[in-house]
């Protein structure tokens, strides 16, 4: 099962 | 000059152990309102934020900003050092490349101070937004520790399901299949026994066992953990830490075969 980054979600502010 | 003094030293103690397994490294933010920290694990699938307010403390003080890089193996090392009931002092100069831990035993009989080097590091900060999760769930944080150790003999995987009926954690693999339901508690004795469900849409998300087994490292903070899942979207595992803030763990759901 693939998982993407947290970084998906969550973008750097 | 940043200090701040906590009576319960053992909350340091705790948190330390909730996040040192997930992250190497992480920067301490102190600001007025308190210490914030936000780190994303080596993989970069889960994001631990913690949040210690200046009123947790008994003495607080942050005349500027000050972001403390350390090194958590190191950091942990130290608190080991303190005994269960000491009183810890975080402090540091501004500009300081070094922070120093006082812990004073209860009776001030025995004071010790560490200093440790700090560490820059280029972290990037995420914005988490401000959600409402379609699916909310309390239960207590020993019974969500053991329900994560359970599953996790059966599969990489835990599968949350969660319907106006109650919660259901599943796991399989090459030994079987393994499901374990909790029912809405309708009256109990303690708070913190209860098993709480607020469901405006059904969710069902898949999540990794060995992320989840390492946010249960936070247990002993708290007797409840709060659970919040929407479709598509990073599970929450929040646990409270007495009056002085909380640890939110948020992981990615897995998606596909």
């Amino acid at each position: 099962m693939a998982q993407k980054s947290i970084k998906v979600y969550f973008k750097p502010s | 000059m940043f200090e701040a003094r906590l009576v319960q030293g053992a909350l340091l103690k705790k948190v330390m152990e909730a996040i040192k397994e997930l992250l190497n490294e992480a920067s301490f933010d102190c600001a007025h309102s308190g210490i914030l920290l936000q780190a994303m694990d080596n993989s970069h699938v889960s994001l631990v934020s913690l949040n210690l307010r200046r009123e947790g403390f008994d003495k607080y003080r942050c005349d500027r900003n000050l972001v403390m890089g350390m090194n958590l193996s190191s950091m942990s090392k130290i608190l080991k050092c303190a005994s269960n009931d000491d009183i810890i002092t975080m402090k540091a100069q501004d500009n300081a490349d070094t922070v120093t831990f006082v812990f004073e035993s209860p009776k001030q009989e025995k004071i010790s101070d560490y200093e440790m080097k700090l560490t820059n590091l280029d972290q990037d900060h995420l914005g988490i937004p401000e959600t409402e999760y379609s699916c909310v769930i309390k239960l207590p944080s020993a019974e969500f520790a053991r329900i994560c150790r359970d599953l996790s003999q059966f599969g990489e995987s835990i599968v949350i399901s969660c319907t106006k009926e109650g919660v259901k954690f599943s796991a399989a693999g090459d030994i079987g299949t393994a499901n374990i339901k909790l029912a809405q508690t309708a009256t109990v004795d303690k708070e913190e026994d209860a098993v709480m469900v607020d469901m405006q849409e059904p969710v069902t998300l898949t999540f990794a066992c060995k992320y989840l087994n390492m946010f249960t490292k936070a247990t002993p903070l708290s007797p409840q953990v709060c659970l919040s899942m929407s479709p598509d979207v990073p599970l929450v595992v929040e646990y409270k830490i007495e009056d002085i803030g909380h640890i939110r763990y948020y992981l990615a759901p897995r998606i596909g075969d």
